[in-house]
């Protein structure tokens, strides 16, 4: 699994 | 189902300012952090694109918290008691902007404000309970209020476990904080459930 900000989440 | 809720929590606080004419029961602390949350998450406003949704969410959100302020400070400002609001802000700021430093994906300005806003949404309801403690009760339409706006992280849990299996995707900031904002309200649920929802009074033992 890809560790990643989720920036479409608000 | 997260985002409703939390637009929802938006909604039932307006109606209970507008409809008591108070701001009786809710934190100023509290409303004023999550301004600071907003305004350093949703910088990107300016140069990150998702959707007309997210778009729409985000200026809603940051509106909506700055306008509950101006209705704070100024236009119910009597009925604010700071003399039970007085939880300590810098115990909150400091050890995010820490955490924010620490823990963040890339280590450039906005990346940490990002992350400093994860963690301070989920301390930023601190105030709040700690002023609920102090006066034992709260009116009812308060207590929707604040159970709508504890669901709405608790909310995100499925989707992160969704996103997991589904899109091999984790943001491990954001699940650890998650799981602390919705673990905050544990107490607070345990009162509303029995309690609010079973039609009596939300009161704390003594």
């Amino acid at each position: 699994n890809e560790h990643t900000s989720t920036k479409d989440e608000l | 189902a997260g985002d409703i809720s939390h637009l929802a929590s938006i909604v039932i606080l307006l109606h209970k300012i507008y409809t008591s004419h108070s701001c009786r029961g809710i934190s100023f602390k509290t409303q004023a952090l999550y301004v600071l949350v907003f305004l350093t998450r949703y910088l990107d406003l300016f140069w990150h694109w998702v959707s007309l949704y997210n778009t729409a969410m985000k200026v809603f959100f940051i509106a909506s918290s700055v306008y509950v302020l101006y209705l704070m400070k100024y236009k119910y400002r009597p009925t604010h008691d700071p003399s039970i609001d007085t939880f300590k802000v810098e115990y909150l700021l400091g050890p995010c902007l820490i955490l924010g430093l620490i823990f963040n994906y890339e280590f450039k300005f906005t990346e940490i404000l990002w992350s400093f806003s994860i963690w301070l949404e989920a301390v930023a309801i601190l105030p709040q309970l700690f002023m609920l403690q102090r006066t034992g009760e709260a009116e009812a339409i308060t207590t929707h209020y604040l159970a709508a706006l504890g669901a709405y992280r608790a909310l995100y849990i499925p989707n992160w476990i969704w996103r997991y299996f589904g899109d091999n995707v984790v943001d491990p900031i954001a699940v650890v904080a998650g799981l602390v904002q919705t673990g905050l309200y544990l107490d607070f649920f345990y009162v509303y459930f029995t309690k609010v929802l079973q039609g009596q009074k939300f009161e704390l033992p003594a």
